[in-house]
């Protein structure tokens, strides 16, 4: 028996969003550490990872691992159906082919109940090495939302450059160009407005605007975003989920002709 | 010019 209850179910309302555009199908993998999702797009470009802690949800049982594969798009549907105030129960029997999620209003007055047909997915996982990044910007994700956002206007493609003293995203097309510099900068009221880097060496890589812009559809889920970069490896851009856990996007760089 | 490089390589299939 599997059974995960989150008061705050909003939480996984967002994280399906910020998933389902790059993944029409994953396989979520339930054990009792908590739930973890592995894959990558279809065309073989970016990664999620994600991982939700046990000790994050205000009930959890997990008897067995179970593997359930769901169709995103459908799951997203069902979750449609849940308020941003309601309590979400996610529950599978062993060996089932189908997952219930349950949604209560806060005043438990509606208890709605939806059953979805599991997939059986060929799933496989992948080893994600352990790398020592050259450069590791935090900032503020609505930030990079921002720029991803505002260069995807003059190109298909955002070169991030970062130094010591700053990190730098450009971007060129038939218009012209685009360059948005942000300084380092920790002295700030709030945490979640600071831009730290960690540099070992400057690196200046390319990578794919779509991409970028499907990343930042998890910004509600954290003030802060991460990236890790080094060359020629993909670009980790994270996103902690606080007390849970985290979602993670690998993407391959562009590589010049 | 830029081509999009992909995943496979950087990853172990386990």
């Amino acid at each position: 028996m599997f059974e995960a209850r989150l008061v705050q179910g909003a939480l996984l309302k967002k994280v399906l969003e910020s998933i389902k555009d790059l993944l029409n199908e994953a396989t979520w993998e339930c054990a009792a550490t908590g739930i973890s999702l592995q894959a990558m797009d279809s065309s073989h470009v970016s990664l999620v990872a994600l991982n939700l802690r046990s000790d994050g949800f205000d009930k959890y049982r997990c008897d067995r691992n179970v593997s359930l594969g769901m169709n995103l798009t459908n799951m997203a549907k069902i979750m449609k159906c849940a308020s941003n105030d309601d309590v979400i129960t996610i529950k599978a029997q062993d060996d089932a082919d189908t997952v219930t999620f349950v949604f209560e209003t806060p005043n438990q007055e509606k208890i709605s109940d939806y059953e979805m047909k599991l997939m059986n997915l060929d799933t496989e996982h992948l080893g994600i090495p352990d790398t020592d990044y050259s450069c590791i910007v935090k900032m503020p994700s609505v930030e990079f939302q921002r720029i991803c956002r505002d260069l995807s206007q003059i190109g298909d493609s955002v070169v991030i450059s970062c130094t010591k003293e700053g990190v730098k995203f450009s971007a060129a097309g038939d218009l012209g160009t685009g360059n948005v510099k942000l300084a380092q900068n920790a002295n700030v009221d709030k945490e979640e407005e600071a831009v730290v880097i960690e540099m070992q060496e400057p690196v200046s890589l390319t990578f794919a605007c779509r991409y970028l812009n499907s990343f930042t559809k998890a910004t509600p889920l954290a003030p802060q975003v991460q990236l890790s970069m080094s060359s020629d490896v993909p670009l980790v851009v994270e996103y902690k989920l606080e007390d849970m856990g985290y979602v993670r996007y690998y993407l391959a760089p562009k590589i010049e002709d | 010019s830029t081509t999009q490089g992909r995943l496979d390589g950087f990853f172990k299939v386990l």
